[in-house]
């Protein structure tokens, strides 16, 4: 554990309860894709399948638990609690478009042929991509409310923190992991364009929209 | 390819 990792899990928590507090206090969710979400979930399920394997911490195990708990929660309020909120119509981003390639390149690509390696590098190539649909609806709806600004920025943050974390870890332990490291430029390099945004708009007060 | 590393990362 070092700074940028703490600070990276801490991101991805405050990400995870900053959404929860926007469907919660407003009781909707308009202008959140259902379909990220549902990648985010089975990103989770993918990879923390060690729960059952492995035992790391207690911090390890209680953060993965909360991970996959508040991401069905979560489905749970777009698809059923909020559903009569949900903008199903601007959430039309072909999943299948990430999901079969991102299959196919575990399979090709991994440290281990090996039944959880292949399934925990899957995991690691869809969280890189998991944001599009959230994404590509802001694009078609033209606009984000700012709570949801600060949910990207904070989830956006959460991967770019721990490109830092591997270049400590790198000089400080020798660790390295290839598949991780570029997953997670990829993932980083996705939010750039938003992160423009969000330093030039929403940090001075304004709402993100974009022109027609 | 390389060996699986240990997953200690979320």
């Amino acid at each position: 554990m070092n700074i940028f990792r703490l600070c990276g899990d801490m991101s991805h928590l405050a990400a995870i309860i900053i959404l929860l507090l926007k469907m919660w206090k407003t009781r909707s969710v308009a202008g959140i894709s259902g379909k990220s979400q549902i990648l985010f979930a089975t990103v989770f399920t993918a990879r923390y399948l060690d729960l059952f394997t492995s035992f790391i911490s207690i911090y390890n195990t209680c953060m993965k638990v909360f991970f996959i708990g508040t991401v069905y929660f979560t489905i749970y309020l777009i698809y059923m609690k909020f559903k009569a909120t949900y903008d199903s119509n601007h959430d039309s981003f072909r999943v299948e478009f990430l999901i079969v390639p991102v299959g196919g390149l575990a399979f090709l690509v991994n440290h281990e042929f090996a039944p959880l390696e292949i399934i925990w590098t899957f995991s690691i190539y869809l969280e890189s991509v998991a944001i599009l649909p959230q994404l590509f609806m802001i694009s078609k709806t033209g606009e984000a409310e700012t709570i949801t600004s600060h949910y990207l920025f904070a989830l956006g943050s959460y991967r770019a923190l721990y490109l830092c974390n591997w270049i400590y870890r790198y000089y400080a332990e020798g660790f390295f992991d290839l598949i991780a490291v570029v997953a997670g430029v990829v993932q980083t390099i996705l939010y750039c364009d938003f992160f423009y945004l969000y330093i030039t708009k929403v940090m001075k007060g304004k709402k993100i929209s974009l022109p027609a | 390819g390389d060996d699986a590393v240990p997953k200690d990362e979320l």
